[in-house]
């Protein structure tokens, strides 16, 4: 997986 | 106390929708460590209010900073501030500039 630091997550509320 | 840094902005989102209506990425531990706006969808209570705009970096929630959370502990906090019937209202502290705060 990759490093967290290049993760993307996106919320919508 | 606040990051009430000169490039802050308080806006108060009334809950006037059924929906808040944005979505947002990032918090700590990522590329960008405060959250930010990636969406305004029409019909939501942010839409409606005016001043929340794509860009925007969330600094605090109701007075509570988010400086330090991760993505879904921001989330968590910006989804109950929603919910809750204490207020009719969330109150935004932004910043227009992507700045590592």
């Amino acid at each position: 997986s990759p490093p967290k630091e290049y993760e993307d997550e996106v919320t919508f509320f | 106390p606040g990051l009430l840094d000169p490039t802050s902005t308080l806006i108060r989102v009334m809950k006037s929708a059924s929906t808040l209506g944005i979505a947002i990425e990032g918090g700590a531990n990522t590329r960008q460590p405060l959250p930010r706006v990636v969406t305004i969808q029409r019909g939501g209570s942010a839409h409606a209010c005016g001043k929340l705009k794509v860009g925007h970096v969330i600094l605090e929630v109701n007075g509570v900073s988010l400086r330090g959370k991760e993505h879904k502990d921001a989330a968590r906090m910006i989804a109950e501030a929603f919910k809750t019937k204490e207020r009719d209202y969330i109150d935004f502290l932004v910043t227009e500039f992507n700045v590592a705060l």
